[in-house]
């Protein structure tokens, strides 16, 4: 199908050692994209993957205070980007390694792609059997530079349940094609909040709307997540790799 | 005091016939930014004054769908660009009414900074006493342009009580700061669902955040508004002027 006549890998042109290289996107924010990027890369991994997490998000960057992870990445001898470890083993990269966490990052269009390349080619990633990429919101600089430059095997694409989410993942999935990336399928987050006192569940964004729209645009519908509040605590408090751990732990079978 | 140190208006030069020019930002996306600016221009409306509502989420407009409002802006004699009304009255501009709504907008920086400057110069918004320029998330070419190109009043800072949402509301602060825009202050969204059967209150994403935030970084806070259901089904539905208007009775004194 046209949706893989893609150039032979040049992974070899940058430099970067990955088998397969997922973008996490949903073209708008807030819907729980670095959640699911930090979840997809974490499962992996316990599955016995050497997997890499890369936080694409120069503007907004939120993976390190999601995992609490902090540090300035020291350059080694090859002059290589030496990447902060989660628990001393996954490599992650993020701009918010670079920068203040009150510090904005003002930059226009040509510097986003400069940045970007950077983090692909000058990160010592290893040898990585997964390259996860949690996206920015939107549809433009980052998303180009990234399908221009690795071969991406396929983009898991995030949205809430509300139309205006769903408008954004539509774009998000016509873009990807016209850059000839394969969707892996779509995922809905917070669909439906469980009231702890009285047991009923209140959609309180809506839910559902993902599965109709993945069939409709013949793509996979890789599943939901509810609205968790133990999640949004974990993350606040930088302890996200660990409430997903114990939450694998209580539904793996 | 610094802040204010920016060049005369230099609305001559663009043609802009606007008194007062406000952004509604927020650095994170899907915390209600939309919502927020399209209730602040209704409400100023309401209150007699000449308003008109820019959406510059070039790559996820969401104003049309959110005010149930769609078609192409016409072109008048004098090449002016058409907006289209809300209720026959208010100016809409959006990248929405130029696309087809499956359509991403795969474009770098340069393109965006010509699209956002030809929306402030050819759109025929007539006398105004308030632009409300909803902005897209990021701190990017867009929010440069906006600030090089008219002189703006204020910027209102909109989040959700997460860490991750408030961290990106900083940002969005430090930028504006950088670029001489006053911040006339920050609103939190989304603090605590109100269960309809057992009365509790959940802080589902926190809450409290904003307030704690704000006096911080010596912002104003403008106040909060709760997770709204009946808000999410007007807005998914086209009909979120409606049931701000309602609202709003029900609230006024
Ligand atoms: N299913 C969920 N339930 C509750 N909170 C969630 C859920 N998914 C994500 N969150 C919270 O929502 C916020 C935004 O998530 P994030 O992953 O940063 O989104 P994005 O990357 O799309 O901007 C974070 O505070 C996160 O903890
Ligand atoms: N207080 C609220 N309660 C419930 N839903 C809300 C609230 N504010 C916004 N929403 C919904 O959340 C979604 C995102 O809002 P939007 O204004 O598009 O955010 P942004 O412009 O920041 O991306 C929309 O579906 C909107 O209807
Ligand atoms: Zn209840």
């Amino acid at each position: 199908t046209p949706e893989h006549a893609r150039p032979p890998a040049r992974i070899g042109q940058i430099g970067l050692r990955a088998k397969s290289v997922i973008l996490v996107g949903s073209g708008k924010g807030g819907v729980g994209k670095s959640t699911v990027a930090a979840s997809l890369a974490l499962t992996l991994q316990r599955l016995g993957a050497k997997v890499g997490l890369m936080d694409a998000d120069v503007y907004g960057p939120s993976i390190p205070h999601l995992l609490g992870l902090q540090g300035r990445p020291a350059i080694s001898e090859q002059k290589k980007i030496e990447p902060i470890r989660l628990d001393n083993s996954m490599p992650v990269m993020s701009m918010g390694f670079l920068l203040e966490p009150d510090q904005a990052v003002i930059w226009r269009g040509p510097m986003l792609h400069g940045s970007i390349q950077q983090f692909l080619k000058d990160t010592d990633w290893g040898e990585l059997d997964y390259l996860i990429v949690d996206m920015p919101p939107g549809t433009g600089d980052i998303a180009l530079t990234l399908s221009q430059n690795v071969p991406v095997s396929g983009a898991v694409v995030v949205c809430t349940p509300q139309e205006v989410a769903l408008l954004d993942a539509v774009k998000a999935i016509s873009m990807f094609r016209k850059v000839n990336i394969p969707i892996a399928g779509m995922v809905e987050n917070m669909s439906g909040f469980l009231c702890p006192d009285c047991g009923k569940t209140y959609d309180i964004f809506g839910s559902g709307g993902a599965r109709d729209k993945a069939e409709e645009l013949e793509v996979a519908y890789l599943g939901g997540l509810p609205i968790d509040v133990t999640l949004r605590i974990a993350g606040d408090e930088g302890r996200l790799a660990e409430a997903l751990d114990s939450d694998q732990r209580a539904r793996a079978p």
